[in-house]
């Protein structure tokens, strides 16, 4: 949107009312447009300006913090049910910019960037000397607990083969000796007891995803899985929203750039279903 | 004729109106 330096703006109380109506119809554009990782909720509005544009419509341009919760991007839970990821967990808090266009009432998105970033290990020692950090999710011990982890999970199942989507979450837990890992998964056309072959496995149509927490531990002589998946209900074929413009929303897990992303295709702009269901 | 007179603002608390408030925690 072309904001001309003639134009006259206003820079209205970070905590008005509409501008915590803009900011949050920006964090509902993020939430339905992020691919990856987890749900960010609004944390603090840093900057805020009005500009009045002609004719009838005004542009917001905002600057907010968010902060991430524990809900997966593919989890239809409601944003209002997801709980913050706290400080001890390893917080991670996203930075944005939006300018949002209201006209009679509505709010759309016509640019946005956001970049996140955990907190600095520093600071999550300062709260919690032994809490185990975020770690690399293309580390040897991520890679080998999430394998583990959906062959139990798949060995355990009767219905669909599920394959691995994302690693989203890795922590290296010192004592005992443990990886803790949180990833998403689909279901495939394959059934769990007859997939001999994995690659030959493709996803369903109506998409259906999962997301898995597992905690692999090591000892003498061997290692202990334990894996829980919540399966979310099947996503209808209903087309799905779309960025458009030079839009740039990227709330992506923390810390590993270089891991695999999953394809863009096979992910949806939005969670549309209710209900969970845990396996 | 009674004249009010006239209010004199003195220093007050000066009023940020950005940053707006932090619903969480700061990272």
């Amino acid at each position: 949107v072309p904001v001309g330096p003639t134009l006259a703006y206003d820079e209205p109380n970070c905590d008005d009312p509409e501008t915590e109506q803009a900011a949050l119809a920006a964090v509902d554009y993020i939430n339905s447009h992020v691919l990856r990782g987890y749900k960010h909720t609004l944390n603090q509005i840093d900057k805020v300006k009005v500009w009045l544009q002609q004719p009838g419509g005004q542009v917001f341009e905002l600057e907010i913090d968010t902060l991430e919760t524990t809900c997966h991007v593919l989890d239809p839970t409601p944003l209002a049910n997801c709980t913050v990821r706290q400080l001890v967990e390893h917080a991670v808090e996203g930075d944005c910019d939006f300018r949002l266009l209201k006209q009679d009432g509505q709010f759309s998105v016509v640019f946005s960037k956001c970049d996140s970033s955990p907190d600095s290990a520093e600071d999550v020692r300062k709260v919690c000397p032994d809490c185990p950090l975020l770690a690399p999710l293309n580390d040897t011990k991520v890679v080998h607990a999430v394998d583990v982890a959906l062959t139990a999970f798949n060995a355990q199942s009767n219905g669909s083969y599920f394959q691995l989507v994302e690693v989203s979450r890795a922590q290296l837990v010192p004592l005992p000796p443990s990886t803790y890992v949180e990833f998403a998964v689909a279901a495939t056309d394959c059934a769990a007891q007859e997939a001999t072959d994995p690659a030959q496995c493709n996803l369903l149509a109506e998409k259906q995803y999962g997301f898995c927490k597992a905690t692999l531990t090591e000892k003498v002589g061997g290692e202990d899985v334990a894996v829980t998946c919540t399966v979310f209900q099947p996503q209808s074929l209903l087309p799905q929203p779309q960025p458009d413009g030079p839009d740039a929303v990227a709330l992506a897990p923390v810390a590993d750039p270089v891991a695999p992303a999953p394809s863009p295709a096979d992910l949806p702009a939005a969670a549309l279903v209710v209900g969970p269901m845990v396996v | 004729k009674v004249v009010q007179p006239g209010i004199v603002a003195g220093p007050g608390p000066v009023v940020r109106p950005c940053p707006g408030r932090i619903r969480y925690f700061k990272v």
